[in-house]
C-alpha cells in the first residue's frame, strides 16, 4: 500500500504564489 | 505553520515497541507504515511531494530511499538512508544523507541532529508517539529548507548537471 | 536569441510546442527531453517569454505552467469583474480557468 501510494501522481493545482505572480 | 498542521494530520502511534519485541514491532511496523502512507498521500495532494522510500530490510530495521529539495527552481536529490536503534522509539532513528557526509562536520552533526529534533522539541510523554513519518516532516524537511540554500549558495553542493562536467 | 538568429527555428518551435502541449512540466523533464541543462531550459524559456513567444509562470517546486494568453485574459476578466478578490479565491477560481492537464 506505501508504494503505490509512493508511486500515485501529485495532484496539479495553481499555487497562490502561480496566482500571485500571473 | 504549515508544518505543524501536516503534523497534527499525521497519525500518531499507539503501540511502543523496538525492533526487539517480537509481534509488538510487527503492530508498531504497520503504524509505521500507515503513518508514511497519510504523510505521503498529504504531500502529494498539495504537489509537495519530496522523499520516496524504496526498501525496508524485512525485520523493518534498515530503511533506505531518496529526498530532494527544489531551490532556485533546480532540483537537488540525496540518498537518504536511517537505522531503526534497537531502543526505539525511546530513541529517534538518525536521518542520514551520506552524499552531504564529509561535506562538512556541521553538516553531518546536523544531518544527524536534524531526527533528533523531533525528540528534542517534543516532550517526553508524546516521544514514542511520533514515528519515521514525524521524523521526516518534523525534522528533515524543515532541516532540507533551511540547509540546501545555504549549502548550494556556498558552492558546497553542485547541481547534477554541473557535478557532471 | 542567437539560436533563433542562426535560423534553427526548427528546434525552438519544437520546444515551444512540446511545452504548450504539456501545459504543466517539470523543468527537469523539460531539460530531459531537449538534451539540455535544466538551468539552459530556465534561461531559454525566459527569454522565449521575452520574445513574446512563451506566456506562462515558473513554479517554485520547478515546474513550468505554460498559460496562453486566452487564460490569462480569462483570469483578468474575472478580476475586473469581482474588483476586488481573495488569492486564496482567484486560486481556486484560476484552476477552473487555467488547463494543467497535457
Amino acid at each position: 500500500q506505501f508504494e503505490s501510494a509512493q508511486q500515485a501522481k501529485s495532484s496539479i493545482r495553481l499555487s497562490e504564489r502561480n496566482v500571485v505572480e500571473l | 505553520p504549515t508544518t505543524k498542521s501536516t503534523l497534527t494530520q499525521i497519525p500518531l502511534l499507539t503501540v511502543k515497541a523496538g525492533p526487539r519485541d517480537g509481534a509488538a514491532w510487527t503492530q508498531r511496523l504497520k503504524e509505521e507504515y500507515k503513518a508514511l502512507i497519510a504523510y505521503t498521500s498529504m504531500n502529494k495532494s498539495r504537489d509537495n511531494d519530496w522523499f520516496r522510500i524504496s526498501a525496508a530490510n524485512p525485520e523493518g530495521t534498515r530503511w533506505t530511499g531518496k529526498c530532494w529539495y527544489v531551490h532556485n527552481l533546480l532540483k537537488y536529490e540525496f540518498d537518504l538512508q536511517f537505522d531503526i536503534p534497537v531502543t526505539y522509539p525511546a530513541t529517534a532513528p538518525e536521518l542520514e544523507l551520506p552524499q552531504l557526509d564529509g561535506k562538512t562536520h556541521k553538516v553531518r552533526q546536523v544531518a544527524k541532529k536534524s531526527s533528533l529534533v523531533p525528540c528534542d522539541a517534543v516532550s517526553e510523554t508524546k516521544k514514542p508517539r511520533f514515528g519515521i513519518a514525524h521524523a521526516l516532516c518534523l525534522g528533515l524537511a524543515p532541516w532540507l529548507a533551511a540547509e540546501i540554500p545555504i549549502l548550494v549558495d556556498s558552492g558546497m553542493i553542485k547541481h547534477k548537471d554541473d557535478a557532471v562536467s | 536569441e542567437n539560436e533563433v538568429q542562426d535560423g534553427s527555428q526548427g528546434l525552438l518551435y519544437d520546444f515551444v510546442e512540446y511545452i504548450k502541449k504539456q501545459k504543466c512540466i517539470p523543468l527537469e523533464d523539460l531539460a530531459a527531453e531537449f538534451k539540455l541543462r535544466t538551468q539552459d531550459c530556465i534561461n531559454r524559456i525566459t527569454s522565449l517569454e521575452d520574445m513574446g513567444r512563451l506566456s506562462g509562470v515558473m513554479d517554485d517546486r520547478g515546474k513550468y505552467i505554460h498559460i496562453s494568453y486566452e487564460e490569462m485574459q480569462a483570469v483578468a476578466d474575472y478580476i475586473k469583474r469581482e474588483g476586488r478578490v481573495s488569492i486564496a479565491h482567484l486560486a481556486s477560481k484560476s484552476n477552473q480557468f487555467i488547463d494543467l492537464e497535457p
